[in-house]
């Protein structure tokens, strides 16, 4: 089973069409393997990305550079994951 | 002796056992409750609907889907319970009692079921179909990208391992092309709605191009009274609008196909959450969700029953 360890979700608030575009390039980029939670259109909405403990350095470093700011939603996916299957564990036992 | 009372509907399921609850149901609720194999899928599981109806031919109908896209739980989990929800309190309720007396109700609770389990299996953040294509390494298509609404426009990719390929051609997926001669065969299906999970919104077409559909005054008023109604239990906040202006331009989308085949009342929710979960939703947050979500859905079919066209 894929595992999400150290995964993010980070929200990102872009604050001008020009940022749009780049985060646009951003999707475009599939080496980071990033899993658009909600894909960016325009400045006034959030935009959600799912970053892999693996792209993490690079994306929050195109995220410095281009001035974009961003908050973390989730710290670590595999963290709510293992949460979740906990709860499915004991709710079949039940 | 089969029962429907000591299923927990405030737990995440396996395909197996909702398919097992929905037998259940239909047995519980004999005369009210049928279900129905519309297709299977490409990894050749039924796909299950379960119909409502107090009988009588031709009847207009509404269409109920949850969960095209596999990774959100809550979805499929809040449509069971809409299914219980709408059998028990058929001869008590009067809205779903009238509803029923009117119309009957289809509804697909797993609408992508090989994307269900290999979600339960081996990647919880799986979201396509399971297809495969010839010569490509990355399996499946993003179902919502593959109607026959402006496919292969803005908001879709053609790039096999995008999280929203589109398919090679509309309708490619068994999972979609079920959906729609299902549809197309019954010919009277008045409300199309389909329940996606995650960023609480309630949208109208289009969603391939950026304009207002011809019918906008109404399913704004129709959405933001259901978005009303749904807020009124818990204070979840929803949005409403055209998928365009409220997320984004994404062609090939269910409910824009089901707008331009002409049936007028099509819509989308998004349910919980903002974030703070993702498709990770608590399951203690099920019914919570499950029961706002039915106001929102209640009022909109009261609507449609009230409004014949």
């Amino acid at each position: 089973m894929e595992t999400f360890s150290g995964d993010q979700v980070l929200r990102i608030r872009a604050s001008s069409d020009d940022q749009i575009d780049k985060l646009q390039l951003l999707e475009t980029l599939e080496h980071l393997q990033l899993d658009f939670w909600l894909h960016p259109s325009n400045p006034a909405l959030p935009v959600d990305i799912r970053v892999p403990f693996g792209s993490l350095q690079a994306v929050r470093a195109f995220l410095g550079y281009h001035d974009i700011k961003y908050s973390i939603l989730i710290e670590d996916v595999q963290g709510i994951l293992n949460e979740e299957k906990q709860e499915m564990i004991s709710n079949q036992r039940r | 002796e089969r029962s429907n009372s000591n299923f927990n509907y405030g737990a995440y399921h396996s395909l197996e056992s909702i398919y097992t609850a929905m037998d259940d149901l239909a047995a519980e609720y004999h005369g009210l409750v049928s279900k129905l194999q519309i297709g299977e899928s490409y990894e050749k599981r039924p796909l299950y609907v379960l119909k409502f109806s107090t009988g009588g031919p031709d009847r207009p109908a509404i269409w109920l889907d949850a969960g095209i896209h596999a990774r959100e739980w809550v979805t499929q989990a809040t449509a069971l319970w809409t299914a219980q929800k709408i059998a028990s309190e058929y001869g008590t309720d009067p809205s779903i009692t009238s509803l029923l007396d009117t119309m009957d109700i289809f509804l697909l609770v797993v609408t992508n079921p090989d994307g269900y389990v290999y979600s339960h299996t081996k990647n919880r953040m799986w979201r396509k179909t399971r297809s495969k294509a010839a010569g490509s390494f990355c399996v499946g298509v993003d179902p919502n990208r593959n109607w026959d609404a402006g496919f292969g426009g803005p908001g879709s990719s053609d790039q096999r391992c995008s999280d929203s390929y589109r398919g090679p051609h509309a309708n490619s997926e068994v999972e979609v092309k079920s959906i729609v001669d299902f549809i197309k065969n019954h010919g009277n299906i008045k409300a199309f709605l389909t329940i996606h999970s995650y960023s609480q919104l309630l949208m109208y077409p289009y969603g391939y191009k950026c304009t207002e559909p011809a019918d906008y005054r109404e399913l704004d008023t129709v959405g933001k009274a259901a978005a009303n109604a749904l807020t009124s239990l818990h204070g979840t906040s929803f949005k409403v609008g055209t998928i365009c202006s409220t997320i984004y331009q994404a062609s090939g989308g269910s409910i824009d196909w089901s707008y331009d085949f002409g049936i007028k009342y099509s819509f989308a929710f998004e349910l919980r959450d903002t974030g703070r979960y993702g498709f990770l939703l608590p399951a203690d947050q099920i019914i919570p969700t499950a029961e706002e979500t039915w106001l929102g859905l209640k009022s909109i079919m009261e609507h449609v029953r009230d409004h014949p066209y």
